[in-house]
């Protein structure tokens, strides 16, 4: 006789850790370092300040696996988290502040909980956290998550005065790894964190002991990303029901306008018409079968205007091309940034660059640098959208190029307010129609900028011969 | 000011559809004809039924996205689902009866309602589910998910009187996809999933009317997998801690003898000694370290007895050779079944199997056929643990064997009461160390043997020529 059961999410990703990232003592340090790394990032760029994140890692000793305990702790002066909710934002799968349509680093609301999950479930331990909105309370807990319930369980609370007004967070646990197999990855991720997030301090202590110290290269953060309303190319029925539940608007044509990114009257207008709907209605009074026809049009209107990039803050050609240059030092580099455009009602920009010669290796292969929203992907290159492009789809011999000899790398950065991550690991992207054909155009202006520079210098080369 | 919100799993998987599968319109496709006919396979074996899954897919009309809605419908002849579970089946995310320790091919009470969450949001249609346990009653749903709560909406409910004791259900809804981009793959996958499950009939219809017919070959059921205990290997301590909350033994001897697979009095007198834990304490009385050092003791003890494997359900050698012959027809077969083994305390086994020449094509590589509890992988092979054996860590030079000239076949199966998948649309196989230890014993065997025919064919063919 069949037994029904439900799980709570996190008995979920406790039973299917791999899925989360956490399939190995190597790679759960890897996904450690680099879930609270991306939490502190984001929390300083949410308050505007230089971020300052302080990362040290100590070896306790061996385990029973023949990995080791680690204790990780992670500092930032960011926004902090409020007292009511640390429980919650640590001790919770499926809760945190980033669902919102604004490009941040954090999408899910589980990876630093995930952490915390890991480094439970192997040591038994709780987890530390002591954070200030930068107001007059730190507040410090120790807290275990109740996996079964999904819900935090705070073992000791204590409530210090903030004399200095310190803002940031402190995350400190312990967890079995196995930091020796992934430290490779470990240093790639931060040298590559530091590529494209030029006015971070970062500073990591190994358990050896050694100090990495990535030091701001500007001091100047990006533009801050705007929260912004659902693009409406690419809207489905269930978007649009959510936004029907909740709307004080009392005509279609006004809840077009209030709801959407770039509606005005008459795109309003030309929308409704062509879904054969009459604009004055309450949208409250629509049918199911009103409200998919409805996105039926939406989701093929050719006319939408295109996303702003308020939303977005890509790296711009400048510190791309800077750090490019100071990483891979070559002889040639070209960037691109691509307009804004749009996949499911996601804004979305692709960056793309491309470098030749100089210090790069010739690797028989196009070296590929990929990044979605400030974060460096290292892992599973060949199932990614990129890789895709660049192996499947590029024609590199019309450019005169040819990958297996020539010293070439390609660095695609995609920002947006949703990454289209294949995996909860976030290891690479899915190749959604609209965000692969803006790769591939930007691989290809960055290919003919090479071509034409290669032609130049042959010729030059010829020149000299005679 | 940061805004903190939790979402409900559903909600999870709607926003991050890519995660589970449901990235683009063919994609869509396929991931939900597998998902359904996935649970009719484990629904007849659960019954010990001969399989009868009926499969009928029906173009509507196209799509604004330049896709097609289709009409899905699946039929088994299997349990069929309690009429008072149905709403939760299909209509609620982490719920269902495969969350045991027995093999099956669902595993995370997702798959099912996924399909149907991602025929919703397309066409804002209900779902039409029948089933019977071939009692008294079948019942009839029309259903929808409430994303947001994670529940099932009930929209229809019938009951018939089930005059011919039929058992087994049908799910029908309607969704946007593309079948002309899908087509190779589900093909493919109706064909090797007849081929590892020959005892099952499968009929499809396609959007072009085109009946696929998959008779079964063999009219016995492989022995049923029972449901096991845990395996005492690779135990964590939360398995620890809800073992302990929910027993009934008053010591820790009898705790250690009940709650695991094959752990007798002697074997659980050492591992409590090596703990330093007296055996006729209470097992509630454990402080939390307590329970973290005989969680570390057992995740390090060598001498438990291997799983005995009758929680599992391999092919077996002879259906896997009469498998491989019938689809490959190669010159010379090799299968192997490998012992039982076990990670983090579940069972596992890896059948490898090994065709050359004949009907094998030459790719220049090797073609790589995967399974995991008797589906077909046919996705991002490179990420999988299988293909890192292969490529990485063989060395077919030793063998004599060539790669790139020698028509080469590699079959895989991996049964166990979890596999390791790492992502939710179960595409790839993480590569867990004693699972990838076993897959690489188990090609060397293959290649071993391989390597003996080789040379005796090239010793007869070169005493041929004298
Ligand atoms: N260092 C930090 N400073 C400020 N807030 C933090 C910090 N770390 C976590 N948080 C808060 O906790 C929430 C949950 O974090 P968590 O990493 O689990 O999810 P997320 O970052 O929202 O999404 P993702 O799973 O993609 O990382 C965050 O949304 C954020 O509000
Ligand atoms: N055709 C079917 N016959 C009988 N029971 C079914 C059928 N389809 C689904 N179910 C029941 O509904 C439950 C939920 O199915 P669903 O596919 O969502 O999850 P699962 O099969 O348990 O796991 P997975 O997500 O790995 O597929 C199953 O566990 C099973 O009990
Ligand atoms: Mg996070
Ligand atoms: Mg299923």
């Amino acid at each position: 006789m069949a037994v029904f059961e439900e799980i709570s999410p996190a008995d979920f990703f406790y039973r299917n850790r791999d899925i989360a990232g956490f399939s190995s003592p190597s790679r759960a340090i890897y996904s450690t370092l680099r879930e609270l790394i991306e939490n502190s990032l984001d929390a300083c760029e949410a308050v505007r300040v230089l971020p300052e994140v302080r990362i040290t890692l100590r070896e306790l000793r061996p385990s029973p696996t023949g990995a080791f305990f680690y204790s990780v702790r992670v500092v930032d002066n960011g926004s902090g988290v409020p007292g009511d909710k640390i429980p919650q934002a640590f001790g919770q799968v499926l809760f945190g502040s980033k669902f919102r349509l604004k490009q941040t680093r954090g999408t899910f609301g589980l990876g630093g909980t995930m952490a915390i999950l890991y480094g439970q479930i192997t040591t038994e331990m709780p987890a530390h956290i002591v954070s200030s909105t930068g107001d007059r309370y730190i507040h410090d807990y120790e807290l275990m998550i109740d996996i079964q319930k999904n819900k935090p369980n705070v073992l000791r609370y204590k409530v210090h005065t903030n004399r200095d007004g310190w803002h940031g967070t402190l995350v400190e646990f312990t967890m079995e790894g196995d930091y020796t197999r992934a430290m490779p990855k470990v240093l790639d991720y931060l040298k590559q964190t530091a590529i494209v997030n030029p006015y971070a301090d970062i500073t990591f202590v190994d358990p050896k002991g050694r100090l990495y110290v990535f030091e701001r290269t500007i001091r100047k953060l990006p533009s801050p990303p705007k929260e912004t309303l659902p693009h409406p190319y690419g809207v489905d029925a269930e978007t649009l029901y959510r936004l029907i539940a909740m709307t004080n608007t009392k005509s279609l044509s006004a809840f077009l306008m209030e709801h959407f990114h770039r509606v005005g009257k008459s795109l309003a207008g030309k929308v409704l018409e062509r879904a054969n709907l009459d604009p004055n209605r309450s949208p409250k009074t629509l049918t199911p079968s009103e409200v998919s026809d409805l996105a039926n049009v939406m989701r093929s209107f050719e006319d939408f205007l295109p996303p702003d990039a308020s939303c977005l803050s890509p790296l711009g050609e400048e510190i791309l091309e800077a750090g490019i240059r100071k990483e891979l030092n070559p002889e040639f580099v070209f960037v691109t940034k691509r307009k804004p455009s749009a996949y499911s009602g996601y804004p979305f920009i692709v960056e793309v660059g491309i470098a030749y010669g100089g210090g790069i290796p010739r690797t028989g292969d196009i070296v590929l640098y990929r990044f979605a929203n400030r974060i460096p992907l290292l892992y599973d290159e060949t199932s990614d959208v990129s890789w895709k492009v660049i192996h499947n789809l590029m024609d590199w011999r019309y450019y005169k190029v040819n990958p297996a000899e020539d010293p070439l790398a390609i660095i695609i950065h995609l920002c947006s307010t949703k990454i289209p991550y294949k995996t909860v690991g976030k290891e690479f992207l899915s190749d959604r129609p609209e965000i692969e054909r803006e790769i591939l155009n930007g691989v290809r202006l960055a290919a003919r900028n090479l071509m034409l520079y290669l032609m130049r210098k042959r010729r030059f080369e010829i020149g000299k011969k005679r």
